[in-house]
């Protein structure tokens, strides 16, 4: 575990924690991207099912544990407790175009073909592309929630630190994860526009508002 | 490399 990890799955954690503070405190989740959260479910979902017979630290079945709850319960408040406030008219993001490419590649580009690699391959490609129905939903409204537009810039930020954190493992261990880094960067790539209009507005102590 | 070590991530 180095430092970059470390802090990565923090502001993982963090921008989870944004959230539900955020839904629960204005007993509201407009603005939130429901298919975004299923995508990250699904993500959870199908990459953890390795907690039942990999065991790698308490500190990782901790986070496993606390990622796929969460976001199960994200999932509940949406759709459950404060359904009426979430619009689905704005959702509108057809997350087919995330899930199939997701199989394909999964299919194509995975460390060996078990039903565990392929699921834990899909889990990557699928996770790359999760944020896009939220984008799109930020694109299509203009504005944002201050921290909803925090909880997207958390989830940039823990994506972007795996990357020194891949290179410094390569670099003290001779490790390796092609699969993850490529996924990686194109999902960081996806929050560059995002990164920089949060420079030059929210950092600036505007509202967040797409030009 | 074994497959185990590539998955000790999040």
């Amino acid at each position: 575990m180095n430092i970059f990890r470390f802090l990565a799955d923090l502001s993982h954690m963090a921008s989870i924690v944004i959230l539900i503070l955020q839904i629960r405190k204005t007993k509201s989740a407009a603005g939130v991207s429901y298919k975004t959260q299923f995508l990250y479910a699904l993500v959870f979902v199908t990459r953890y099912i390795d907690i039942f017979f990999h065991y790698v630290s308490l500190y990782n079945t901790f986070m496993k544990i606390f990622f796929v709850t969460s976001t199960i319960y994200i999932l509940y408040l949406m759709r459950v407790q404060y359904k009426p406030s979430h619009d689905p008219n704005i959702d509108t993001f057809r997350i087919e175009y995330i899930i199939a490419p997701s199989a394909v590649l999964a299919l194509i580009i995975n460390h060996g073909y078990t039903l565990y690699e392929i699921l834990w391959s899909f889990s990557v490609w699928l996770e790359s592309g999760a944020i896009l129905p939220q984008l799109f939903m930020l694109q299509r409204t203009g504005e944002a929630e201050t921290l909803t537009v925090h909880y997207i810039f958390a989830l940039g930020i823990y994506r972007l630190l795996y990357i020194p954190n891949w290179i410094y493992r390569y670099v003290t261990e001779g490790r390796v994860e092609p699969i993850a880094f490529l996924a990686s960067l194109i999902q960081t790539a996806l929050y560059s526009d995002f990164f920089y209009i949060y420079y030059t507005k929210v950092m600036q102590g505007k509202k967040f508002e797409l030009p | 490399q074994k497959i185990e070590d590539e998955h000790d991530e999040l």
